[in-house]
């Protein structure tokens, strides 16, 4: 099973053409092993990216250079996770 | 397994056997309404189940309802198990819901990628695409919403089989979505189509693949304020609508672009809960809630399409 341990899930707007093309470039960047719960859309859509715990520090270090701020959305994807898999349990109980 | 519909944890999310028997269930205890189809099979050969719900009458005009073809947005497929108690419980009570089924069959496949749904449940809770397999290709699965044969492999999706909006080798090549594209075409008398996603609420109609507007623009977009209207009104969620490509992005052989060409007038997509707190994760303490809101938005739709035959 797949587990999430340490991976987040950044929040970013872009609001110049310039951000959204930065942001978009990450999109090509398969070893980075990101993925868009939101894609790029447009200034001011947010997107949405779950970035595994490896590619964490790369990510954010390309943002920061960029001047292009973010927010995490999800600190912990895998406690979460933890979570909704408890309260399936507890209610099978 | 619960010894009723009625004890069903409707706050929680289940596994595919759980809902698949509570379909079952709901089935054996309201034989006159409900039924269950098969309307094929999965990449991995489990069966594809719609629930019928009909008071009677050979080949009816029908609304289509389905969720979880994007496995990971689990509060659709709990959406889609409270959707079908719900028409159970309010088909006579209900006056809108009755005099809809009075005229109209609805038809709601609750779990319309189950290989995915399993493999969410199993191996990775994030997994969003089918789980076909193709010799040659370095990775799994298809996104069902990018294999119908509307703009199919134009912009708004990718040939890259590794990723997440990957179209597939041709239309129709996923047996989740052949197996509703053939039940569509034989039916023949569906006249809304409402494929139900998660997130970002948002009410869509189409296109997608396409910036040309669909030639009923004004009326679907009169019937989406309506619908998000109506969906707000119950704890004040706020919804965004219009057509897909304006409202989110360009996305080729998506579903509601299909249904739509096939002379489908009311087609729509939902996009649930949230905006992006939790996004796929939504706490299951917000499975009744979301489900309540957006019961009342396919409400609008569904006597809409009763009150205007075509």
């Amino acid at each position: 099973t797949e587990t999430f341990v340490g991976h987040q899930v950044l929040r970013i707007v872009p609001t110049t053409d310039e951000e959204l093309q930065k942001v978009e470039e990450l999109q090509n960047l398969e070893e980075l092993q990101l993925d868009f719960w939101l894609a790029p859309r447009g200034l001011g859509h947010p997107v949405d990216v779950h970035v595994p715990f490896p590619s964490l520090q790369p990510v954010k270090a390309h943002l920061e250079a960029n001047g292009i701020s973010y927010s995490i959305m999800i600190q912990d994807v895998q406690a979460l996770v933890d979570h909704e898999q408890t309260e399936m349990l507890r209610s099978r109980r | 397994l619960p010894l009723s519909t009625n004890t069903f944890d409707y706050t929680t999310y289940h596994s595919l056997d759980e809902i698949y028997a509570f379909m079952d269930l709901l089935v054996a205890e309201n034989p006159n309404l409900v039924s269950k189809l098969e309307i094929g099979q999965s990449t991995e050969n489990r069966p594809l189940y719609v629930l019928k719900f009909s008071k009677g009458g050979t080949n009816r005009p029908a609304i289509w309802i389905d969720t979880g073809i994007h496995s990971r947005e689990w509060v659709t497929q709990a959406s889609g198990v409270w959707f079908a108690k719900k028409i159970v419980q309010d088909h006579e009570n209900d006056e809108g819901l009755a005099s809809i089924l009075d005229k109209m069959d609805i038809f709601l496949e609750i779990v319309t990628n189950p290989d995915g749904f399993v493999f969410t449940q199993t191996q990775n809770r994030m997994w969003r695409k089918t789980r076909s397999k193709r010799s040659g290709s370095l990775c799994i699965g298809v996104d069902p919403n990018r294999n119908w044969d509307a703009g199919f492999g134009g912009p708004g999706a990718s040939g890259n089989p590794c990723s997440e909006t990957y179209h597939g080798p041709y239309a129709n090549s996923e047996p989740e979505v052949k197996a509703i594209v053939d039940f569509v075409k034989s039916h023949g008398n569906i006249k809304a189509f409402i494929s139900i996603h998660s997130y970002s609420q948002l009410l869509l109609y189409p296109y997608g693949y396409t910036r040309t507007p669909v030639p009923d623009q004004k009326e679907l977009h009169e019937i989406s304020e309506k619908a998000v209207a109506a969906l707000s009104s119950l704890y004040g969620t706020s919804y965004k609508y219009g057509s897909i490509i304006t409202t989110i992005y360009q996305a080729s052989g998506g579903t509601i672009d299909w249904t739509y060409n096939q002379g489908i007038k009311y087609s729509f997509t939902f996009e649930l809960r949230d905006t992006g707190r939790y996004g796929f994760l939504l706490p299951a303490k917000q499975i009744v809630p979301t489900a309540q809101e957006t019961w009342l938005a396919l409400q609008v739709i569904m006597q809409h399409a009763r009150d205007h035959p075509y």
